[in-house]
């Protein structure tokens, strides 16, 4: 099962 | 017309040297942003630092009244809540004409004034449109630099084609790059190797490598951004595990450029 990953989630990575 | 697909209202930062637009989609999934150079237009000028704030749905719809004969002219005055565009015949055959509405584009909604269909019809002549501005919250960080494991370069319009192919198969599309070949596949529920779709990469193709990468991607979206291949004749997929895909379309005097977040297993 795929789960789609949020472009927001990789801003607050920095 | 390609940024709509994607975000429905955006702002394009105008200054001296460009007009720049960056924008999410509602979902947070992708991001496209958006460079023209100066030297990118006939004439251009810019006093004051500005961004205009467009609902990109009702300038698509304006837009489609252009032809690709006309030359389109945008202006917006200081202080100004409109955007005015202006589309000019580059041919006068017919004696010119002025056509001029104030259109409240921000209710894509609502159906187009029966007006609107006479001005379609007078084309190529001279039409004045007006779309409103909206004042809009910019994205202002912009995407963080990145360096990538991989580029790959290819003739635009043959992405388009395998993901436009592949869209009618599958959801998502799993791209692997490793030192000489790309596969780009189709997924489905209960993937293997045999269940697997894939296709022939064209000559043209250049692969850039540190490191073999395998991401997974919303299909849709990846068929969204190709639709931007009508202005370059190649297109880069930059990627690194785990960081959101960059599909990047250079022109002369700019480019657009679009970010997709991976697919990940549970």
């Amino acid at each position: 099962q795929l789960k789609q990953k949020s472009l927001t989630s990789f801003f607050s990575k920095g | 017309k390609s940024c709509s697909i994607l975000v429905t209202d955006a702002n394009f930062e105008c200054n001296e040297e460009n007009i720049m637009l960056q924008a999410m989609d509602n979902s947070h999934i992708a991001l496209v942003s958006v460079e023209i150079g100066a030297p990118g237009f006939t004439s251009y000028r810019c006093d004051r630092t500005m961004p205009l704030g467009v609902d990109l749905t009702s300038l698509t719809k304006v837009l489609r009244c252009a032809k690709d004969e006309n030359i389109c002219t945008l202006k917006a005055a200081d202080e100004a809540d409109v955007l005015n565009l202006v589309y000019d015949a580059k041919s006068a055959f017919f004696s010119p004409f002025f056509f001029a509405f104030m259109w409240h584009g921000r209710d894509a909604s609502s159906p187009f004034p029966p007006f609107f269909l006479l001005c379609s019809a007078l084309l190529p002549l001279f039409i004045h449109l007006n779309i409103s501005l909206s004042s809009q919250t910019p994205i202002t960080s912009s995407w963080p630099e990145t360096k990538y494991d991989t580029r790959v370069t290819l003739p635009s319009a043959e992405f388009t084609r395998i993901v436009r192919d592949l869209s009618q198969l599958g959801e998502h599309v799993r791209i692997e790059v490793s030192k000489e070949v790309v596969r780009i596949s189709k997924l489905k529920a209960k993937s293997s190797a045999e269940d697997e779709d894939n296709d022939s990469i064209p000559t043209g193709v250049v692969i850039e490598m540190n490191q073999h990468v395998s991401l997974t991607f919303s299909l849709k979206y990846l068929v969204n951004f190709s639709k931007s291949g009508s202005l370059s004749g190649e297109v880069q997929l930059l990627m690194s595990n785990d960081v959101p895909l960059l599909v990047a379309y250079d022109f002369t005097q700019g480019y657009i450029r679009c970010y997709l977040a991976p697919k990940i297993g549970d």
